[in-house]
């Protein structure tokens, strides 16, 4: 563990529970993407296949805490707060995201049995896994700012995780081809909206996408 | 031969 591993979790960890805490105060899931939200179940349960493999303490806990926050976050969309699901904006076609990477699960695994391929199915799946946010927040042109914040949050963790697979190449020698490669294009998919968190977010302004 | 990636990451 290294201090750019540990931030990017409890980044990762902020994020799931800023957006569990606006669907539940605001009683409304409204601008966002259930297909996102789906994805990012898919991809925790076909990661984390190995929860029983004893790590540590800490590695257990985050494991099973994105596994049920997340599963949450879903149910919570799709069964108590449906009526608030604007289903019409969520429209990005997902099977354009899944199948490249069941393909790359496939064709580029470190080792060819189950778990090794469900395990680089989901760091690929995760890597897009965010498209159909983006797109809706780019259809309806605008974000409530909490959403922002979620987007933020989720953005700056597969970017801290850069700069912590920087650290344990430089110090323990340690490299993930996987993980770095789906990493950079995760971290690269956010730029434009880490543009405009930081011009206008920040300033205090709504999220509101040139026309 | 391959070093084998240890998945202790998130």
């Amino acid at each position: 563990m290294n201090i750019f591993r540990l931030a990017a979790d409890i980044s990762h960890a902020v994020a799931i529970v800023l957006l569990l805490y606006k669907i539940w105060t605001s009683r409304s899931c409204a601008g966002l993407s259930l297909k996102s939200q789906s994805l990012y179940v898919a991809v925790f349960v076909s990661r984390y296949l190995d929860i029983f493999r004893f790590v540590s303490f800490y590695n257990t806990f985050m494991k099973l805490f994105f596994i049920i926050g997340s599963s949450a976050t879903v149910y919570l969309m799709a069964f108590k707060f449906k009526h608030t699901y604007q289903k019409e904006n969520d429209s990005f076609p997902v099977l354009y995201l899944i199948l490249p990477c069941i393909a790359m699960a496939f064709v580029l695994p470190y080792e060819y049995n189950p778990v090794e391929i469900l395990w680089t199915f989901s760091i690929w799946q995760e890597s897009v896994a965010i498209f159909p946010q983006l797109f809706m927040v780019q259809k309806t042109g605008e974000a409530e700012s909490i959403t922002s914040h979620y987007l933020f949050a989720l953005g700056s963790y597969r970017g801290l995780y850069i700069l912590n697979w920087i650290y344990r190449y430089v110090v323990e020698d340690h490299v993930d081809w996987i993980s770095i490669v789906a990493g950079v294009i995760q971290t690269v998919l956010y730029c434009d909206f880490f543009y405009l968190y930081i011009t206008r977010v920040i300033k205090g302004r709504k999220l509101d996408l040139p026309a | 031969d391959k070093a084998e990636v240890v998945k202790d990451e998130l």
